[in-house]
Order: structure tokens, then C-alpha cells, then sequence
């Protein structure tokens, strides 16, 4: 596509195919777009975050990832489909338009690149990271057991061949490094999204902890308020609640590592699950599963505007 | 990639905890290569598991065998990735 208005959002693309559309997209906005290079990936890829702004110096950010577990495709893809509904809603969207003169977004679409290029080339159900363990065969850490919160406890594995394999100490992945670098580098972030799928949840922390987070009552309270936004639109239900009393408990799991540098709105999406397909969710359900994600995510970036701490 | 040939992927209910038990202990039997989509969480949440082919007798069996209620969600995920890639290949030839 040589235009983001020609680009196809209703299917799913390479690494190269979404990281050109970055470009263009900055091209396209560089007023309101760059695109940020955080890091290198294990096998040297580039690691790339857009930063949408529209001034002021060191302002107070949202952050949205995707594709951390890279065979989640729908999120990478909403990550895309994000990037552009920014770029469209700014200036015509008021809620929005206020949002984006306050705020700036930290938008990282393709977390977890070398594993996102290898469920292209070898193995589409490929989750973790690429590195190599020294002592095994297998590849990869899950780099949502790799923060920095309670790291290798209950709810993650300390075997290199399991799917949830935590990393010989915090923070080995360079792809969860560069992040914590950035976060801690930037220091006004009040934000932090996770996008994962499948399981149409909305958590909050803790993750490794049965201890409530102080501010369980807010997070609970928004997670409502986003969750009943997101069903509006196409009826999608949706459960939310902390990750260990809403799923399992998890270890050494992202938002409980920013929640815990005090970033307050720290929240994780499982998105749509229709019960038929899984991760091989059809390229047709990427634009609704964005837009009603979407709907959640300007409830949630909403509140942290009207709520400056 | 044909390694995925006739794997299916089981979506399995449990009742209670004792069921969500049982199922993660075919989580630790590595030799069945068992592969948890959505893992074994808390009674009432569905678990989904991409089970290779020669694995698939031996964990329905194990399944009935618990009284572990499953369904079939996806009959051969080959099929289904060959059409995520000619949707793909189509769509950028368009």
C-alpha cells in the first residue's frame, strides 16, 4: 500500500508489510507521528514504537502494546488499525481530540518481532521470544512471565521448553528490557495497555499476588465502564477482574511490574474468542475486534485524562 | 507448515477444581507435545488445547475416562492456517 487509506486492515501482515506502514503513516502525519526505535530485538530486528503528540515537552503518556505473544495476531493487527483511527479521530473526535491535546500515546505494535517473523516463516503458534537458552534445545522465553514482579513464582515455569518459560532473571529478554528502559527513561507514563488474545478479558494486577492492588476499587471501576463500552458496539461480552482471581496466577507478568512504578492504570486485554477458531481467528474479525477494543481503550485513556495523579 | 496435519484443538469444560486438576496434569505429560491455547484456570472457564495427532486418542481418552466433558473447536488446524495464508496471499494480490 503506498497510502494508509489504501491500506488493507481487514487482513493480516508480514513484519516488513506493518513496519512500512509505520513509515508511511509518519510521512502521512509528521506533525502528530514518529516513529521511535527502543531497541534491538535478540535476532536484530529493529523494535519500533509510534509516539503521537502534538507538543509540549515530556508530556503525561499512554502506553499500548501489542503482539507480545507474537501468534496473537489480532493484536498486532488492531495494532495497526489503532494507529490509523488516532490519526483520523484527532481533530474530529472532541473526546479524543482533548485526549491527544493533553496526552501523548506510545503505540508498539509488533512487541515481540523475531517471534511475529517466525510464525510467518516456521511455525504460525510460535508465542515466545527467539533467544537462545544456553543448557537446552529449545528457543524462547515467554516474555510475559519476564518482568520484573515476582518473577519466577507460581504461574510460570522455569523449563526452557515450556510455554511459559520466565527467562534465567528478570528482564534477559532485550524485548522487555527496551520497554522497562523506556518506562523507566521517560518517567511520566500513567498508562500502560497490554493487548494479548484469546479469552475476552479486561485484567488489572495482580497477577503474582493475591494482594489487591491499593487501587483495586478505580481499576475495578473502570474496567466496568470499559467493558460495558466494548460490548455496546457489536455485543461482545467480556469478564474483568485481576489476573489471579479472573484467571490464574502469573508471574513476573507486565502490568504488574508497571503497576508497581506506580503507573496506576495498568490494564491487560484478552481479546475476541468466538469459541471456533482461537488464535486463527478469520481476517474478517480484525476490524470489529479493533473497533470494539477501541471503544474500551478511549474509556480507559478518558479516565487517565480526568484523573491526573 | 504440515506439522500441523490433523492436530486438532479440544475445547474442554470443567465443573470444579478437581477437573481443572486432572487437566493440568496432562499438562505435564510432555510426551504428548500438548500445546494450551487457553490454559487450565478456575472451574467454568474453558480450557483449549492443540493436541498433535498420534496424542489425540490418548487424551480423549483420558478425558472420558475423568468424566471431562470436551468438544472438537478445530477439526484439522492445517486447514485452517492454509486458509489464513490464501487469505493473506489473496489479499496482497489484490
Amino acid at each position: 500500500a503506498r497510502t494508509t487509506s489504501t491500506f488493507n486492515y481487514a487482513t493480516y501482515h508480514t513484519l516488513e508489510e506493518i513496519y512500512d506502514f509505520m513509515d508511511i503513516l509518519v510521512a502521512e502525519h509528521p506533525q502528530l507521528v514518529s516513529k521511535l526505535q527502543i531497541g534491538s530485538s535478540y535476532e536484530g530486528r529493529p523494535i519500533y514504537v509510534l509516539k503521537f503528540s502534538t507538543g509540549g515537552n515530556n508530556r503525561p503518556a499512554i502506553w499500548i502494546d501489542t503482539g507480545i505473544h507474537s501468534r496473537e495476531w489480532v493484536t498486532q493487527a488492531s495494532g495497526v488499525w489503532f494507529a490509523k483511527k488516532i490519526t483520523e479521530d484527532y481533530g474530529q473526535d472532541p473526546a479524543f481530540t482533548a485526549i491527544l491535546d493533553n496526552l501523548d500515546i506510545f503505540l508498539e505494535i509488533v512487541t515481540n518481532p523475531d517471534g511475529f517473523a517466525f510464525t510467518h516463516s516456521e511455525n504460525r503458534m510460535w508465542r515466545k521470544t527467539r533467544s537462545r537458552t544456553s543448557g537446552s534445545f529449545c528457543v524462547g522465553v515467554d516474555p510475559n512471565r519476564n518482568w520484573d514482579a515476582g518473577f519466577g513464582g507460581a504461574g510460570a515455569s522455569s523449563n526452557p521448553c515450556s510455554e511459559t518459560y520466565h527467562g534465567k532473571f528478570p528482564n534477559s529478554e532485550v524485548e522487555v528490557k527496551s520497554i522497562v528502559d523506556f518506562v523507566n527513561d521517560h518517567g511520566n507514563i500513567k498508562a500502560f495497555i497490554s493487548i494479548h488474545s484469546y479469552s475476552q478479558l479486561l485484567l488489572y494486577p495482580y497477577g503474582y499476588k493475591t494482594e489487591a492492588p491499593a487501587d483495586k476499587d478505580e481499576l475495578d471501576q473502570i474496567s466496568k465502564s470499559a467493558v460495558a463500552a466494548l460490548t455496546s458496539l457489536y455485543g461482545t461480552k467480556f469478564q474483568y477482574g485481576s489476573i489471579i482471581t479472573t484467571i490464574y496466577q502469573a508471574s513476573g507478568g507486565t502490568i504488574d511490574w508497571t503497576y508497581n512504578q506506580g503507573i496506576k492504570y495498568s490494564f491487560s486485554f484478552e481479546l475476541r474468542d468466538t469459541g471456533r477458531y482461537g488464535f486463527l481467528l478469520p481476517a474478517s474479525q480484525i476490524i470489529p475486534t479493533a473497533q470494539e477494543t477501541w471503544l474500551a481503550l478511549l474509556t480507559i485513556m478518558e479516565h487517565t485524562l480526568n484523573h491526573p495523579y | 507448515s504440515c506439522s500441523s496435519m490433523r492436530h486438532q484443538v479440544l475445547r474442554i469444560s470443567v465443573d470444579d477444581e478437581a477437573q481443572v486438576q486432572k487437566v493440568k496434569e496432562l499438562e505435564d505429560l510432555e510426551h504428548l507435545q500438548l500445546d494450551f491455547w487457553r490454559g487450565p484456570a478456575r472451574p467454568g472457564f474453558p480450557i483449549d488445547v492443540r493436541v498433535p495427532f498420534p496424542s489425540i486418542q490418548a487424551v480423549k481418552v483420558f478425558l472420558e475416562a475423568h468424566g471431562i466433558r470436551y468438544t472438537i473447536m478445530i477439526e484439522d488446524v492445517q486447514l485452517l492456517l492454509d486458509e489464513e495464508q490464501e487469505q493473506m496471499f489473496a489479499s496482497q494480490g489484490r
